[in-house]
């Protein structure tokens, strides 16, 4: 491993971060995904914390842009230069930039996330059939209105799970108008427009008009990529034209005649002689998730690595399991030194808990590394009531707290001292009200404690939760067995004693709990009220659901 | 026997023209990522930039052969997806 010359370093360890925009290609909420689980390959082995910042400057700044984005070194077009970095400092130093001109996926081809439709949000799988078709795409076909969708499960016509892919006349991202979707036709500058343009634009990005007249009402919004969209060339968004024809010679697919470097290409008119509209296929694309990681290793002080199967060698190359190299963990400790949290370590063998066991109380607890101060956290993993006390749980650590009066919070203590299955980050926990059993969610994984006993890790699919779920953000106890599950926009009910999720799930957090963000990280319930967290603040629900308090959980729960 | 085909290439409208020679590619690819600015830096003169002694630098840290050549291994490396940060500090 290399770092960067006289050992560039962040001076602190609680670093931040901000998305400041979102490429056309995945869902943003992949790419926030995808970049929550690229700083996670560093702070599982640092002490390093990563902090998600909506607004303001950060330490690490992530945008996407093509060619010349602003700063002295251009990107290149497809291909080539996938991204680059700046080691830690202040203004530019830290920022990562992504080449747009890429096309962004986790790797194995368009990553799609439906809206809408049944599939709860569910990723497309492809390839599914429809009437005894096979499609590896989206498509348009059994609907009037032109909405492309997809199943998500192999075969629709015996599961009939599906859902919308991203297309311009279901949303937008970005600019002002709140992800409407186009309207078309669109008047810019008095010429009317029937699809996506990037006119008017110099970072070549599609945009639209929501409403009929951008010069009068001045709202817009970015263009998602449909997964059929060519990338780069002189017609980004258009679908290929198959056929097409080409020197005279008509094309059913793509081709690479006419490059030297064997790319495959179409044309996305009929007649490229004519129109000379193309560009290059969709193809597995880059994923997103390791190339940010790569660049947030040099964000944080790493240069590259001459070990191949490291992530800081400077070549891409897609790992389908990833983990850390050797090298790129003695790199970056040389750097900031071993985690405090547990070292990864497989989870002891689960045991059956014996129903005989009484309920074991707490084994002795001690205070571990005193410079872990929960005051100093923005915000934390997870918060739960345990044997009555407040718990915080925050990168391997926790804190607790008394549930009535003043007290001191204690800690911080190891969460591997007192659940020794359980990883270091913990995205949720509740305890059951009758049987005082633990369930801890990390991850798509949770694990039940009964005292010292242990079971699982089990997968989150085995209660019913859909696989598209990436982890369950907060839980509220509803009366004695049944528990809410929050995860994203949505929430399910969990019938605790079946271990399964009632039907009629999920529901939308934001129409059943009006006023809350619908993004919230953590959601627990503490006397008598349920408490949404979102970065440093939290909204306090009473419960006929009514929004009674917003406050800070370092000042108002924490009491710092 | 047919006779072979006639590849034709053409100049794609809006592509970014990467029609280089390989020489042309080494060479913007050594500067790019820095191994020619070392060897410029440390010896002080431009006209005594040794593109072997760069490129032997660039084999090594991709563990290919050493060899100091521009051969079909170095070739293939240099248009492989990767990331743009300079392999040697500049």
């Amino acid at each position: 491993y290399q770092t960067f010359a006289g050992d560039l370093k962040w001076d602190h360890h609680d670093i931040t971060y901000r998305i400041i925009n979102y490429s056309p290609d995945m869902e943003s909420s992949l790419i926030d995904d995808a970049f929550a689980r690229a700083f996670k390959v560093w702070s599982d082995v640092t002490p390093l914390t990563f902090t998600r910042l909506f607004d303001g400057t950060a330490d690490i700044m992530i945008s996407f842009g093509k060619e010349d984005h602003g700063d002295p070194y251009p990107f290149d077009g497809k291909d080539g230069l996938l991204a680059h970095a700046y080691p830690p400092g202040e203004g530019v130093q830290g920022d990562a930039h992504f080449d747009d001109d890429e096309f962004w996926t986790l790797g194995k081809g368009a990553a799609v996330k439906t809206r809408y439709g049944n599939a709860e949000g569910a990723m497309c799988h492809f390839p599914f059939t429809f009437q005894g078709k096979s499609y590896t795409t989206c498509t348009t076909d059994g609907r009037s209105d032109n909405l492309p969708w997809c199943a998500t499960t192999a075969d629709y016509s015996r599961d009939k799970k599906y859902g919308f892919c991203p297309s311009e006349l279901l949303y937008t991202f970005g600019g002002n108008a709140d992800g409407a979707k186009c309207v078309f036709p669109f008047t810019f500058l008095g010429e009317e427009y029937d699809s996506c343009t990037t006119e008017g634009r110099s970072d070549g990005y599609r945009w639209c008009a929501t409403t009929d007249n951008f010069d009068i009402d001045k709202k817009y919004g970015f263009c998602p990529s449909r997964d059929t969209a060519v990338i780069g060339g002189n017609s980004e968004g258009e679908p290929c034209h198959f056929p097409f024809e080409f020197l005279g010679k008509k094309y059913d697919s793509c081709t690479s005649v006419g490059r030297g470097d064997g790319k495959l290409w179409c044309g996305t008119t009929d007649n490229y002689d004519e129109d000379r509209k193309w560009g290059f296929c969709p193809d597995k694309g880059y994923s997103l998730f390791l190339v940010a990681a790569h660049e947030f290793g040099h964000a944080i002080g790493l240069e590259h690595s001459t070990v191949r199967d490291a992530l800081m060698y400077p070549m891409y190359s897609y790992v389908e399991n990833f983990s850390l190299n050797k090298d790129d963990i003695e790199g970056i400790q040389y750097l900031y030194g071993r985690g405090t949290g547990p070292d990864p370590s497989p989870a002891p063998t689960a045991t059956q808990p014996d129903p005989t066991d009484e309920p074991t109380p707490p084994p002795t607890t001690r205070p571990v590394n005193p410079t872990k101060d929960a005051c100093k956290m923005i915000n934390f993993d997870a918060i739960t009531v345990i044997a009555g006390e407040l718990h915080f749980f925050k990168d391997g650590y926790y804190w607790n707290k008394p549930g009535k009066g003043d007290e001191e919070l204690r800690g911080p203590f190891s969460i591997s001292e007192r659940w020794p299955a359980l990883p270091p980050v913990i995205d949720t926990a509740f305890e059951e009200p009758l049987t005082k059993k633990l369930y801890f969610f990390s991850g798509t994984r949770f694990w039940v404690y009964t005292g010292k006993n242990v079971l699982g890790p089990r997968s989150i699919e085995k209660l019913g939760l859909p696989k598209s779920i990436q982890k369950v953000d907060g839980a509220l106890q509803k009366g004695t067995a049944k528990v809410l599950l929050f995860s994203g926009e949505n929430f399910w009910r969990l019938d605790v004693k079946a271990q399964k999720i009632d039907p009629g799930y999920p529901k939308q957090t934001d129409i059943a709990f009006a006023g809350v963000p619908n993004d919230s990280h953590d959601v627990f319930q503490y006397n008598g009220h349920y408490y949404f967290c979102r970065d440093r603040f939290y909204w306090r629900m009473n419960s006929r659901r009514q929004v009674d308090r917003v406050g800070y959980v370092k000042y108002d729960i924490l009491k710092c | 026997w047919s006779h072979p085909l006639k590849q034709v290439f053409v100049t794609f409208p809006g592509d970014i023209i990467k029609n280089m020679t390989d020489v042309e590619l080494a060479e913007s690819y050594l500067k790019k990522f820095g191994y020619l600015e070392t060897q410029q830096h440390r010896s002080g003169f431009q006209s005594m930039v040794s593109t072997e002694k760069a490129l032997k630098m660039m084999q090594r840290q991709m563990g290919l052969e050493e060899t100091g050549k521009l051969d079909k291994s170095t070739l293939e490396a240099m248009k492989q997806p990767r990331c743009g940060v300079p392999d040697v500090a500049n």
